[in-house]
């Protein structure tokens, strides 16, 4: 694994989440659950805890976009960059991008929501990409099955170096 | 008229390097940065992340990574 340059890392925990605009391919119920489940990913392997609100000042605001969205990293259209996420940070710190010209998707096909999602939460918690290509921070798009996920050894490592382990672990 | 090929990989190699390796964008770049030795380290850079032969070139492997779909955030660098 390999943290962020500067070993960004949020002070607290108990981090919240917004979802500012949902992707008019799925519906908000499903956008939500993908959301949830991806920063269970994150939540079940250290201390840090995530809750949906829906305050302008969440520390992680999720927003799906298009094209030049303002921030300096423009997408590209169908395939190719999928999504971003910031560093840990103050305003735009943390928050993460998703293309609305991909297609998001539930399950195989094309881009599943809930992996990538997962992936670009890392990057908000402070993870950079890994050279492990079975590791979730590694840079390129692989599906695996939503439903029997969990999150491989190099990326626990990462977030447990950073957040220290969780505090209830799952017992295998 | 159709982009051949060779100035087609030329354009997907540029982009990529721009967008995770950091080679200065073009336009913004001095004379030195424009070398051709410049691309050929960020190449071996890439194919040593990736796991690829460290050939400098963008041969076929290297090529067909750099078209996979991915994350927008650099392999280098903040």
């Amino acid at each position: 694994f390999m943290l962020t340059p500067g070993n960004p890392k949020w002070e607290q925990t108990n981090l919240t989440y917004r979802i500012i605009k949902y992707t008019t391919q799925l519906s908000e119920a499903d956008v939500e659950e993908a959301i949830k489940k991806a920063f269970q990913v994150w939540s079940n392997a250290s201390s840090l805890t995530f809750t949906k609100t829906s305050q302008e000042e969440a520390d992680i605001k999720i927003a799906f976009v298009q094209g030049d969205h303002g921030d300096n990293s423009p997408f590209d259209g169908p395939n190719g960059i999928l999504a971003h996420a910031f560093q840990p940070g103050q305003g735009i710190g943390g928050d993460a991008h998703f293309d609305e010209d991909e297609i998001w998707t539930m399950n195989s096909s094309s881009y599943n929501l809930f992996l990538v999602a997962a992936h670009e939460f890392g990057h908000s918690l402070g993870l950079a990409h890994s050279t492990d290509p079975g590791a979730l921070m590694y840079p390129n798009y692989a599906f695996r099955d939503p439903s029997t996920y969990t999150l491989p050894q190099d990326d626990i490592n990462g977030i447990q170096a950073i957040y220290g382990p969780s505090n209830n672990p799952i017992q295998p | 008229f159709p982009v051949p090929a060779q100035e087609m990989d030329t354009q997907v190699v540029q982009d990529y390097l721009e967008k995770f390796y950091q080679l200065p964008r073009r336009g913004l770049r001095s004379q030195r940065q424009n070398s051709p030795s410049v691309i050929v380290e960020k190449l071996k850079e890439m194919q040593r992340f990736f796991g690829l032969s460290e050939t400098g070139k963008p041969d076929r492997q290297t090529l067909a990574v750099m078209r996979k779909p991915r994350c927008g955030v650099p392999d280098s660098g903040d």
